[in-house]
């Protein structure tokens, strides 16, 4: 454990509580896209299997179940509880066109060709775009609830601090995950655009809206 | 060594 991989997940976790709490408080999931939950919920399910199968630290164990507990719990809250304000017209991203792309390429590149290690490349693949249905829905309304944003900016946080994370154990453990880097990377580059607009907006006070 | 390293991280 690194301060880096600390930071990230404590953000990753902020991320998460807030969502929950903001659908929970204002008992609305508007200009929340329920298809990125979905796949969120779907990254975690097939991440933590090995939940059961092998323990490596309570913390893990912990951050784990916390982490499928909110997202279901999420689910739920948009789908079930608060679905009258979900915003179905604008939450339509094809998320076929994540789904399938994701499988054929966790099926093609891989560390090891076995079920759980699949399951766990899919889970890397599928984080990286995960948050693109929920990009596209901003961009279609054209805003996003500041709450909202402050959601954004901690998962996005989140998996740039695993960039350094994963520089820091090159570096000092001499460890080195390319499939987990590459999809990274990539996870992190689809949020710049919003950290600009965050940064250049939100901060300074001013709601986040679309054409910048 | 270049290993996996993701397994461990959440």
């Amino acid at each position: 454990m690194n301060i880096f991989r600390l930071t990230g997940d404590l953000s990753h976790l902020a991320a998460i509580i807030i969502l929950l709490l903001k659908i929970w408080k204002t008992r609305s999931c508007a200009g929340i896209s329920g298809k990125s939950q979905i796949l969120f919920a779907l990254v975690f399910t097939t991440r933590y299997l090995d939940l059961f199968s092998s323990f490596i630290s309570l913390y893990n164990t912990v951050m784990k179940v916390i982490y499928i507990m909110c997202a279901y719990a999420t689910v739920y809250l948009i789908y079930g509880k608060f679905k009258a304000t979900y915003d179905g017209n604008h939450d339509t991203f094809r998320v076929e066109f994540l789904l399938i792309p994701v499988v054929l390429l966790a099926v093609l590149i891989n560390h090891a060709f076995a079920p759980m290690e699949i399951l766990w490349t899919f889970s890397i693949y599928l984080e990286s775009v995960a948050i693109l249905p929920q990009l596209f829905m901003i961009s279609k309304t054209g805003e996003a609830e500041t709450i909202t944003t402050h959601y954004l900016f901690f998962l996005g946080l989140y998996r740039t601090l695993y960039l350094f994370n994963w520089i820091w154990r090159f570096y000092f453990e001499g460890f080195f995950d390319l499939i987990a880097v590459v999809a990274g990377l990539v996870q992190t580059i689809l949020y710049c655009d919003f950290f600009y607009l965050y940064i250049t907006k939100v901060l300074k006070g001013k709601k986040l809206s679309l054409p910048a | 060594s270049l290993h996996r390293a993701a397994k461990d991280e959440l």
